[in-house]
């Protein structure tokens, strides 16, 4: 697997940092340095698109980082 | 809606408050009048009453910090995270917290306190988020006037502590559109890069032809300078661009960004001053022609030469037999004009020049 490009690297951080916060995620690093995509991290990629009635794709595709970038409420959106 | 797990709420409904910290965007008497008026849209709809203190603890303690702010739950920095606030309890429950970095207002230029303090204080009160794109209580931030929760957040925090002794009605805000209501309309309808834009009231839905099921969001959400009500909508995808019918304006949107100039004026395409609000508009790419239907008359303009075409307007029922007498929105997919009107959707054929279909409207939301 060819290392992802910047933006894609940036576009991950992003989600892992929004599904750490809002989801759950629990810390730590998610996949392998190649393969980024963890079961955990698909898994609330699915419950936050599910959430926000988009596709559920378990990917993080355009319309689901355009709604992680929208300016909103700090509270997590499932119960701790 | 959605509560905090064990449905956290107070168990006392004579609850305090203290401002302990303002922000310098907004005058002291602004802040204290926005926080005010956002305790009392919660006031208006339980028996919860509050009382506000200028010393020691109150049972929701209200400050503005940036960063890491003293609870291990920093902001971020301008966007992003607006504020947050703890679920009813001891000590740090019920707080309420706002980012300095953010700009707040007290209307729609900048993140307006009143809102956000509404919303921060139904999780103080037991609220969790809600799914409801038209709830106050939806995650994400959209500035609209008028009363703020609608039915969806009534229900939710009525659940928790019951209506107002006093009955006092409240005219909540209209929940989102259901898409499979069989009586649903569609107030304007266009393309855009490839997929379907399906506006109605203060919400749009985005068909995407690999996806069944079309995403909905307020409109507000991702085009913030569109009003909260479309009349009609067209793609002209030779310059890439979409304009938006609202009364007698009209915007031009270039993907999300509203292009220089707009709004304009819908009497600067040559609409005669008696026209006040344009019902339906679709472009004919075979013809290079945009139809703009306005009561029962249509007219037809030259996207090539920027001028309406003569011995126009013309009667939509002479010139599209079969066709209601009058058109709430209107799409060209695949040769075929989809006119909608009410609950009833109109399948022409361009070629053939006649009605083929009739289906309900929300079958084209695969209903």
């Amino acid at each position: 697997m060819p290392l992802s490009s910047p933006e894609e690297t940036d576009n991950w951080l992003l989600a892992e940092k929004y599904l750490r916060r809002f989801y759950n995620l629990r810390a730590g690093l998610q996949g392998t340095k190649t393969h980024r995509s963890s079961d955990a991290m698909q898994a609330k990629i699915r419950e936050m698109q599910s959430f926000f009635n988009l596709q559920v794709t378990g990917s993080l595709d355009a319309n689901t980082l355009e709604l992680m970038s929208m300016a909103r409420c700090g509270v997590p959106d499932v119960g701790e | 809606y959605n509560h905090f797990p064990r449905h956290l709420k107070w168990e006392n409904t004579k609850l305090t408050f203290r401002i302990v910290n303002y922000t310098p965007d907004l005058k002291k008497a602004d802040v204290d009048r926005a926080i005010r008026n956002a305790f009392n849209i919660w006031a208006g709809v339980t028996p919860l009453t509050f009382k506000k203190l200028h010393e020691g603890k109150a049972d929701i303690m209200i400050a503005f910090g940036t960063k890491e702010h003293g609870d291990f739950n920093p902001f971020d920095g301008p966007d992003g995270l607006l504020a947050h606030a703890y679920a009813p309890g001891r000590d740090i429950g019920g707080d309420t917290h706002f980012d300095e970095d953010e700009h707040w207002s007290k209307d729609s230029e900048a993140y307006n306190l009143f809102l956000v303090a509404t919303h921060e204080f139904g999780h103080a009160l037991g609220l969790s988020h809600s799914t409801d794109p038209g709830a106050l209580m939806y995650p994400v931030y959209s500035y609209g006037q008028g009363y703020p929760l609608s039915e969806d957040d009534i229900t939710g925090i009525q659940a928790l502590y019951g209506p107002n002794p006093s009955h006092r009605k409240v005219k909540p805000k209209p929940d989102a559109p259901n898409k499979c209501d069989p009586m649903l309309s569609f107030d304007a309808v266009t393309e855009l890069r490839g997929e379907t834009i399906i506006f109605k009231d203060r919400f749009y839905w985005r068909l995407h032809p690999q996806f069944a099921e079309p995403e909905q969001t307020l409109i507000k959400s991702t085009w913030p300078s569109l009003p909260n009500k479309v009349d009609a909508a067209y793609e002209y995808p030779e310059k890439d661009m979409v304009f938006i019918f609202s009364g007698i304006r009209m915007w031009a949107l270039n993907g999300y960004n509203l292009v220089e100039g707009y709004p304009k004026y819908i009497h600067k395409l040559g609409l005669p001053k008696t026209v006040r609000m344009v019902d339906a508009a679709v472009y004919i790419p075979d013809t290079g022609k945009t139809l703009l239907f306005s009561e029962e008359h249509y007219w037809s303009y030259d996207e090539k030469t920027n001028t309406m075409d003569s011995g126009f307007p013309r009667s939509i029922e002479m010139d599209f037999p079969g066709m209601a007498e009058e058109v709430d929105a209107a799409v060209y997919q695949y040769g075929y004009l989809h006119f909608f009107h009410e609950h009833t959707q109109f399948e022409y054929s361009y070629s053939a020049r006649k009605v083929i279909q009739i289906v309900r409207t929300n079958s084209f939301l695969n209903c």
